[in-house]
């Protein structure tokens, strides 16, 4: 479902030039769960976001679906971004003016579905995410693990054939990161295809393959270690 | 050097009263290291607030160093949240129009310092958190690891007597979480004193004693697990 071929991200920086990915070529089939692993600042986020169609590569290709993505028109991105993919950013990127359950039912508002529909669907993915008692407050008025499992459920409330995940249990304790990752596990099960950034080799053990960024290159690929 | 009385924190939604924080009582003496853990919205933030004075408890006392908090005016809270207390934000806070020296150093032009002393201070510290070559970008440039150590060496740039982190190694990778703890260690072995929120048994571990907080209140409070 994702091929990338020789991925480069790089930033300008005044005269500098700051070479973020380097060379990055990797397939991931229909149906896998694949950790993505690596120091802090090593590229996973850059790389994520260049999956998730929020950013393109400076060279390179990124075959999402067999379709070049360089290809694609923005309409059809923005489908794309919307039904087939679910992203949990690493800092959330909530709407801050909108409550737990106006932001979760946001990605529904694009798909169509009407609004009683959406509050319906956005209450359940709520509550499968521990929050049934948080749905009408504000992101100011969540804790940091709170916000993120806001963030998580507005990714999986589309059931996304592919969900990328950056760091999504970051703030969580270990019983609730329990609780997201069994979520993540149905999801999978049902046969879509999960790709999760973590720093934490027991979050990556449930991964069934574990893919290790250094400076912006694929130092590993291999399966995960029980 | 803290010392809470039957702290509690209640925050008003429309005709609700949501408790927060319910008769919290503690001390932490001098030169201690302590590991605040508990739930995602066990109410951690909402303590750590109080205790560095960003925030008042709806009843109870806060004592610092023997102060009643609430009798101080806002000038002297202002110069103890600035020379007393370092605090690393769950979600870091950095000032988007700034770069990372400028932000480490801003703690510093309250103390009245100098400008070239402020930058060579603020540098000396962005490399002990392992980012050097990182000084001129903005937080919009920086990866969230890079963001937190940013967040972790501004409020470490005072050598501050009480340093309060509310989970500082959240978005790390273990080698580099280890680098901060080690130099969170280096602070408590020149005789300051540190609370660190975590969701990490063994960043815990680092700690001497861990309070756990459940639903708002004080669950347990001992010796850490070696
Ligand atoms: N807009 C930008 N301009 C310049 N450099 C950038 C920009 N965005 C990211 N970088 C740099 O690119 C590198 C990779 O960033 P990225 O966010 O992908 O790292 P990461 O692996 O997700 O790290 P972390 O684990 O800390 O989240 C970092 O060194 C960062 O400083
Ligand atoms: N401004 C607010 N208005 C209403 N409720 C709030 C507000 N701020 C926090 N809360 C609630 O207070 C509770 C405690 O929040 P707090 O941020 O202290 O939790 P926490 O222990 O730090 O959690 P986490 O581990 O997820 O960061 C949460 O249930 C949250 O929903
Ligand atoms: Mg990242
Ligand atoms: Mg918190």
């Amino acid at each position: 479902v994702i091929r990338t071929e020789n991925l480069c991200k790089s930033f300008r920086m005044g005269r500098l030039t700051l070479e973020v990915l380097k060379n990055v070529t990797f397939q991931v089939k229909k149906g896998e769960y694949v950790a993505l692993m690596g120091p802090s600042g090593s590229g996973k986020s850059t790389l994520m976001n260049i999956l998730g169609c929020l950013d393109s590569p400076t060279s390179g290709h990124y075959y999402l679906n067999g379709r070049d993505v360089s290809t694609l028109r923005e309409k059809e991105l923005a489908r794309i971004r919307n039904q087939e993919i679910g992203f949990v950013f690493q800092t959330f990127n909530l709407l801050p003016r909108y409550n737990a359950l106006e932001n979760v039912a946001l990605p529904l508002v694009y798909a169509g579905v009407s609004q009683r529909i959406r509050l319906q669907r956005a209450a359940d993915t709520l509550e499968r995410v521990g929050l049934a008692d948080r749905m009408k407050h504000r992101p100011n008025e969540l804790s940091g693990g709170q916000r993120q499992r806001v963030a998580i459920a507005r990714a999986l409330i589309n059931q996304p054939a592919l969900l990328l995940a950056d760091e999504p249990t970051g703030n969580l304790d270990s019983v609730t990161s329990e609780e997201i990752l069994h979520l993540f596990g149905e999801l999978h099960k049902a046969g879509n295809t999960i790709v999760i950034v973590t720093h934490e080799e027991d979050v990556a053990a449930r991964a069934l393959r574990v893919i290790r960024l250094r400076d912006g290159s694929i130092e590993s690929d291999g399966p995960a270690r029980v």
